[in-house]
Formats: C-alpha cells, structure tokens, sequence
C-alpha cells in the first residue's frame, strides 16, 4: 500500500458516500444517472468475487464490502425508494452499448482465460466506461447538481491517484499490470473535460452547467 | 512481463 493508492481509495469512498447521501438525504436522485450506478454495481460484483476465498487485509476486505454496500444501496434508492425522482427520460444511454463491447474484450484481452480473471478483467474494463451514461445525461440536460459535480470530481480522482500509484509500484516494486494501467487511463482521460469545467466552474462558486 | 501478482487492489 502506498500514499497514492490510499488517497485514491479514500477518493473512491468519499465519492460514494458524496452520492449516497446526497440521494438519502434530499431523498432524490435528479440528475444521478441510474445507469451508471448499475454499471458500477456490476463493477463491484464481478471485481469482488473472491471477496470469501482471497484474504488480502482486514482494510482490503471491509472497502469491499463497503463498495458493494453502498453501489447497492444507491442502486435500490434509485430505482424503488425514491423512482419517482429518478430522471429516465435523460438517463437513456444504452447500457448494452457498453456491457457487450466490454464483455467480448475481455474474453480477447485478459491475462488469464479463467472465469475469475476475465471477470475481472471484464470489471476493470467497465470501470472505464461506466461514468459515461452519467456524463451523458449531463451533457443532456446541460447542468448538474453541485453536489454531483463534487461526487464526480472525487471519482474522477479516484482512478487518477490509481495512476500515480501504479508509477509508483512499477519504480519501487517493479508491479504494473498492463489492462488496469490502460483502462485506468481511458477512465481519467474520460473525465477531463469534466475536470476542467469543475475547476474552472464549480471551484469558483458558480454552477456547473455545459456550453448547450 | 511477469504475470500481476496477487489481485491487491481495489
């Protein structure tokens, strides 16, 4: 474990504890795509399978179980707590546009061509992508919440820590892994354009809203 | 290059 990757986690964390208090405590999720929050759901799941069978730490295993808690959690919010406040007529990304590309890659690129290893290399490549029905829906409706913006900014910054970190291991430990690294640079990449609106935008106090 | 080690990461 290094700084970077511990900062990251806690960015992750913070990300999801952002989201889910937001939707908890305004008991709405205007402008949260459900899509998303399904994709990172199934992120969990098929990432965390070895949850039972693969001991790492206690730290290891209880952010597991937080992440899966939480994706989980926000996902019921969505869709049946609170389904009233749920915006489906701009969160219509298609999901399957993302699932299957995503799905068959992982059959074709992966270290290991066992269930558990293309399952997770299949939850690492859509990790990559999942964010996108969400700045989808933002582009669509042409603002978001601040509180979503600070949700995304932090899990925009999760995976960017993840970077630095995997620069670290390789010069100290001489660990990199080639899909993580790659897809993890998708991700960021993805989320720059959202970095420079937050900084430019939200960090000054004024809403986030796109160029329509 | 060597195989990743032991899935660590979150």
């Amino acid at each position: 474990m290094n700084i970077f990757r511990l900062l990251g986690d806690l960015s992750h964390l913070l990300a999801i504890i952002i989201l889910l208090l937001k939707i908890w405590r305004t008991r709405s999720c205007a402008g949260v795509s459900g899509k998303s929050q399904i994709l990172f759901a199934l992120v969990f799941t098929t990432r965390y399978l070895d949850l039972f069978t693969n001991f790492i730490s206690m730290y290891n295993s209880a952010m597991k179980l937080i992440y899966l808690v939480c994706s989980y959690a926000t996902v019921f919010l969505m869709y049946f707590k609170f389904k009233a406040t749920y915006d489906s007529n701009h969160d219509t990304f298609r999901m399957e546009f993302l699932v299957v590309p995503v799905g068959g890659l992982a059959f074709l690129v992966n270290h290991d061509f066992t269930p558990l290893e293309i399952l997770w290399t299949f939850s690492i490549y859509l990790e990559a992508v999942a964010i996108l029905p969400q700045l989808f829906m933002i582009s669509k409706t042409g603002e978001a919440e601040t509180i979503t913006s600070h949700y995304l900014f932090a899990l925009g910054s999760y995976r960017a820590l993840y970077i630095v970190n995997w620069v670290f291991r390789f010069y100290t430990e001489g660990f990199f892994d080639l899909i993580a690294i790659v897809a993890g640079c998708v991700q960021t990449i993805l989320y720059c354009d959202f970095f420079y609106l937050y900084i430019t935008k939200v960090l000054k106090g004024k809403q986030l809203t796109l160029p329509a | 290059y060597d195989l990743p080690q032991l899935k660590d990461e979150l």
